[in-house]
């Protein structure tokens, strides 16, 4: 099971996890206190680059219209701030005793929460972007509600003008997304989905034509040629909610629920 | 935003291996 549940996360956090966990466990085994070297260099490399995410990540919530982003974000960026902080403190604690039991402590801490708090902060964005796919995804929701009503060739024509843009757009974005994960279910479930989304919809544009001119001849038939449109539509909107529901899972979800 | 965000994060993420790096190896000595 991966722990970060995209690539992009994935990529620059897994080798810092990975060298972190080694850190707590060295520092269980070496509690008989080895000295520690002058960590005063690759500390200012760290605050330096910390200073530079952080003013990064206050102009994204500059930016951003997303209320969530606007609210999680400042909590991520001050919780990598203070890992910087520990980390100078144990430095200059360093310089003075390089034995110090409090200046490891304050290492380890620190390593943890840059490595939480970039986590933090690159989740709070990923998310937010999610939710951007989300709303798309909405729209098309919208715009297959409103399949009902269509009762005319030129509304039919105008629906197709209308859905057909929203739903290459959230064709290429959930097909990006997917490439993205991490975690294999998801990214097949994402692929299935959107395979059916593209499969139906020439479909229902179909179905709706024929209840159109069903329609126009009286014919009895229209109530069927309805029931076939509207459960077309029906279909795709359970795909959609599907692809809503795929898009906010995290591998943190998926452990919930083992 | 998202590029910068992402090459930012990548930077401190290795700043911080090479931090662990040197702790490690004073330690492993």
């Amino acid at each position: 099971m991966p722990v970060f549940h995209t690539k992009t996360i994935e990529s620059i956090l897994e080798p810092v996890a990975q060298q972190v966990s080694r850190l707590v466990i060295l520092h269980e085994e070496a509690e008989d206190g080895n000295a520690m070297p002058d960590l005063e260099k690759p500390v200012l490399a760290v605050s330096r680059a910390v200073v530079n995410l952080v003013k990064v990540g206050r102009s994204t919530i500059d930016s951003s219209e997303d209320p969530i982003l606007k609210q999680d974000m400042p909590a991520a960026l001050n919780r990598v701030e203070a890992a910087a902080r520990l980390l100078e403190e144990a430095s200059a604690l360093l310089k003075n005793d390089p034995l110090s039991q409090p200046a490891r402590k304050k290492l380890i801490e620190g390593a943890r929460g840059i490595l939480q708090g970039t986590s933090a902060l690159l989740l709070c964005f990923d998310e937010s972007e999610v939710r951007k796919i989300i709303r798309e995804c909405k729209k098309v929701l919208d715009y297959l509600a409103v399949a009902e009503v269509i009762e005319t060739m030129e509304d039919l024509v105008q629906f197709v003008r209308d859905l057909s843009p929203c739903l290459t757009k959230v064709s290429r974005e959930v097909d990006h997304r997917s490439q993205e994960l991490t975690h294999q279910v998801h990214r097949e479930i994402l692929t299935r989905c959107l395979d059916s989304v593209k499969t139906l919809s020439p479909i229902l544009i179909c179905s709706m034509k024929i209840f159109i001119q069903i329609l126009h001849q009286h014919c009895k038939e229209s109530e069927e040629a309805a029931e076939n449109r509207n459960y077309l539509a029906g279909r795709m909107s359970d795909e959609i909610n599907e692809i809503i529901r795929v898009l906010q899972l995290t591998t943190y979800d998926e452990e919930e629920w083992d | 935003n998202a590029a910068e965000m992402v090459r930012q994060a990548k930077i401190l993420a290795t700043a911080t291996s090479t931090l662990i790096q040197s702790i490690k190896f004073e330690a492993e000595s």
